[in-house]
């Protein structure tokens, strides 16, 4: 399971 | 976004404008850790750059705008406009003790190496630490104003949401970013201690009196 980072979160 | 995320949101707001509205109708920041509002204000300009180079929603621009608009003016309100009623011999932190490492750490371990990508796991990372300061006046003084244990409370409960909100992420989505748990867990576990006595003795009582 790799991180995922997606910047939607504030 | 789901439900998590949204009313997480709306408590950080909340956190923020209480505090904001509180020393604007006081006239008065007693009790108030500048530096903690410093870090926060530290941790929005760093998260939020992106705010000049991508658009998310609506939604995301002007919350992030909101953030950083609230955070610089309790700054000003504290350290400028109302900086007579500062409590500066209680607010002593040493905050260099936690910018130095967060910022280190946010170079060691991160998703990638570029100048944003860092920059936003500096401000993860900072966010998780930034109440210190806050929570650290308050066990020195032995007592909090009651609104300002509402802003404590709400601004520990929006932290609790977004756990909530990643794990119903991981659930639905599969989605899941490790440092943002991590430090959001963190966070977290550093107002379990004023929780309890929000729930405890916040009721009826004018201050909340900490054991120090």
């Amino acid at each position: 399971l790799d991180s995922q980072t997606d910047k939607d979160e504030l | 976004m789901n439900i998590f995320r949204l009313t997480g949101d709306l408590s950080h707001l909340a956190a923020i404008i209480i505090l904001l509205l509180k020393i604007w109708k006081t006239r008065s920041c007693a009790g108030i850790s500048g530096k903690s509002q410093i870090l926060f204000a530290l941790v929005f300009t760093s998260r939020y750059l992106d705010l000049l180079t991508s658009f998310i929603s609506l939604y995301n621009t002007t919350m992030k705008v909101i953030y950083i608009g609230c955070a610089y003016a309790t700054v000003y309100l504290i350290y400028a406009k109302f900086k007579a009623t500062y409590d500066g011999n209680h607010d002593t932190f040493r905050v260099e003790f936690l910018v130095v490492p967060v910022g280190g750490l946010a170079f060691l371990v991160n998703h990638d190496f570029s100048p944003l990508e860092i920059l936003w796991t500096f401000s993860i990372y900072l966010e998780s630490v930034a109440i210190l300061p806050q929570l650290f006046m308050i066990s020195k003084t032995g007592e909090a104003e009651t609104i300002t244990t509402h802003y404590l409370f709400f601004l520990g409960l929006y932290r609790a949401l977004y756990l909530i909100n990643w794990i119903w992420r991981f659930y639905f989505e599969g989605f899941f970013d490790m440092i943002a748990i991590v430090a959001g867990v963190v966070q977290t576990i550093l107002y379990c201690d004023f929780f309890y006595l929000y729930v405890t003795k916040g009721e009826g009582r004018s201050q909340l009196s900490i054991p120090t």
